[in-house]
């Protein structure tokens, strides 16, 4: 289908077909497909070929075009908080992410936030000897708040370089899940100057439209800063962070690609846009 | 919502007197936007619509003093047509155990449906084993194990050996204590992972399971469709679990899944809490999907 020289509504009927399949969703789709037209009729574009170049280009775009580095800066403790709804991949990323900066010399400490879920703070505790960093625990049930109020402090008295913060999956329309978000949220607020100095929203690929609403929801309770796209190694393609990205001026910042402790890439948007079309 | 699209879109064109097959392609357009934005697949999208345009210009619309009313009935009444009846019922072997394997991908819900249906099966007479053949994930097994201790149900386990033997096991362990359902909670994986669907095709030759259940995310976006046909042509699935429908989801996916695979949706997974396991219902999900 690449290769096609002539511009015609069947070349971009096809191309509506691979965004919306992409879950890029139809206002998004029609957005980039409508910005080509005027391309085209602005006598911009003359072949098939240039349209699709120009699609990507576009894309990119509203991804913010480079690649952006989480706010970690040496010389203070840095603080991210991990959050989304359930089963996404939150603990695993906060594995992965342990692991790559306790390989880069940071004194990493793990808060296990998820009180909540069936065998949660076990599952962390795996990860954290994988990965060969300390984790603050209380039993379960215990307030989360409470965990990450104590890991904090434990951070300040160690001298610990990056606190990952673990929490619990929830559906961002329970409010009162929300509101422990919020609390969660407001202790490092309260803490830690400055922080968190990146709230990760995790995005599972294959979610659909609603991954939107989760974005909206999340932020307004924990000020989301930075998109991290998990499951991006199976046949979903997750372009839904188009969409946020056009809504809401959030970066995707990392791509999970695995369930091993290695499988995590820093978010490339050409990279990304070139396999939407795969 | 889509009737109350639908009914100005139809306003707008009342003043023009008779209606004609243009004004219907207006007024599918709405529905494609519906049906899009609750994350129908693209292409079942397509179809679904032409179904009804076709009814519709069948039907006597044209001369309707409520098209708008009657096209919303149309549309509403072919998705629960496609979506399927009511059938939450769960294949029964004469011979016990029955062996009931539950997959999907990574994330999906599978532990946490294990036991919640294992908790329904109870609350009718049933006497349920759980047994872990996840041995990847780090802390399934104690996963499972607590979910079956918050319901006093029996687990059983060997560890991090073969997922196909310790199926196989489980099942001689339910015989020796009398357990006559075994529910196989399996690791998630990806339809495309090789190595793991052979694991479970191999899990399913040993244990020979009466139900094979596949647990979809109800956020699932236009992937839905791939996923659950691979399932479907490498295992083999004999109906659906629909899960975290708790949230805002429009769920649309469930639509597509119906529409490639033909296979039954059986439950909605409603909640985190081990009782929230509920039948499904065609007419609901339709209006959830109309928004
Ligand atoms: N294929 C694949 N699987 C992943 C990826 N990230 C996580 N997973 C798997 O997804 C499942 C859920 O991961 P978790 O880390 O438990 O997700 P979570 O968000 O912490 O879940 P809750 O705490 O229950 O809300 C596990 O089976 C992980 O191995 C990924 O990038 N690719
Ligand atoms: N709100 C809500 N959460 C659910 C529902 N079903 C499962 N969950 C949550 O979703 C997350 C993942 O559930 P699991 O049972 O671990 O999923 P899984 O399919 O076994 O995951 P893997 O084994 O890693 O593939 C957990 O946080 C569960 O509590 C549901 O119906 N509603
Ligand atoms: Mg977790
Ligand atoms: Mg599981």
């Amino acid at each position: 289908f690449l290769g096609v020289p002539k511009i015609d509504e069947d070349l971009f009927d096809d191309l509506e077909e691979i965004l919306i399949t992409a879950d890029l969703g139809v206002q998004t789709s029609d957005d980039l497909l409508e910005t080509l037209r005027q391309k085209v009729r602005e006598d911009k574009l003359h072949t098939g070929d240039q349209v699709i170049e120009a699609l990507k280009e576009e894309m990119a775009k509203l991804l913010g075009d480079e690649i952006v580095p989480l706010n970690i800066e040496e010389g203070r403790l840095n603080i991210i908080l991990v959050v989304g709804v359930n089963g996404v991949g939150k603990t695993t990323l906060v594995g992965k992410l342990a692991n790559r900066y306790q390989a880069e010399g940071y004194k990493v400490l793990v808060a296990a936030a998820d009180t909540f879920r069936a065998a949660a703070i076990e599952q962390l505790e795996i990860w954290c000897e994988r990965a060969g960093v300390d984790m603050i625990k209380h039993q379960a049930g215990a307030d989360p708040a409470a965990v990450v109020f104590d890991t904090i402090q434990a951070g300040k008295a160690r001298g610990t370089d990056v606190i990952l913060i673990d929490t619990a999956g929830r559906l961002h329309n329970k409010g009162h899940l929300m509101d422990e978000m919020n609390k969660i949220y407001r202790v490092i607020k309260r803490e830690v100057e400055d922080a968190p100095h990146e709230t990760l929203l995790v995005l599972d690929a294959t979610t659909g439209q609603n991954a939107v609403l989760q974005a909206k929801a999340f932020d307004e309770v924990s000020n989301v800063t930075a998109l991290a796209l998990t499951k991006l190694d199976g046949t979903a393609k997750g372009g839904i962070v188009i969409a946020i990205s056009q809504q809401m001026d959030i970066p995707v910042k990392l791509v999970g690609l695995g369930e091993g402790i290695d499988d995590l890439r820093d978010f490339d948007p050409s990279v990304f846009v070139a396999a939407l079309f795969d | 919502n889509l009737s109350e699209k639908l009914q100005n879109t139809f306003k707008k064109l009342r003043g023009k007197g008779r209606l004609t097959e243009n004004d219907i392609n207006e007024a599918m357009r709405e529905v494609r936007l519906a049906l899009l934005e609750a994350d129908v697949n693209f292409r079942v999208t397509r179809d679904f619509i032409n179904k009804v345009k076709e009814k519709a210009l069948g039907s006597d619309i044209l001369e309707s003093l409520t098209p708008g009313q009657q096209v919303v009935k149309i549309v509403y009444d072919e998705l629960v047509e496609m979506i399927g009846g009511t059938q939450s019922k769960l294949t029964v072997s004469s011979k016990i155990p029955t062996v009931i394997m539950l997959v999907g991908l990574q994330g999906a819900g599978k532990t946490t449906a294990t036991g919640k249906l294992a908790n329904y099966l109870r609350k009718s007479g049933k006497k349920p084993l759980l047994v872990a053949c996840d041995v990847y994930r780090p802390a399934a097994i104690e996963q499972l194990h607590v979910v079956g201790r918050q319901l006093n149900i029996p687990v059983f386990d060997m560890g991090q050996g073969d997922p196909a033997e310790i199926a196989l096991k489980g099942i001689d362990q339910a015989l020796s204590q009398g357990r006559d359902t075994v529910l196989l909670d399996t690791a998630g994986r990806l339809h495309i992972d090789d190595e793991m669907m052979s694991e479970l095709i191999e899990i399913k030759e040993e244990a020979k399971p009466h139900e094979i259940l596949l647990l979809v995310d109800a956020m699932t976006g236009q992937d839905a469709v791939n996923v659950a046909d691979s399932f479907n042509s490498q295992i083999g699935i004999d109906g659906i679990i629909l899960t975290k429908m708790d949230g805002d989801t429009r769920g649309g996916a469930a639509l597509s899944i119906k529409a490639v695979t033909g296979k039954p949706i059986k439950f909605i997974s409603a909640g985190e809490k081990l009782d929230t396991l509920e039948p499904f219902y065609p007419d609901r999900l339709a209006q959830r999907i109309l928004g």
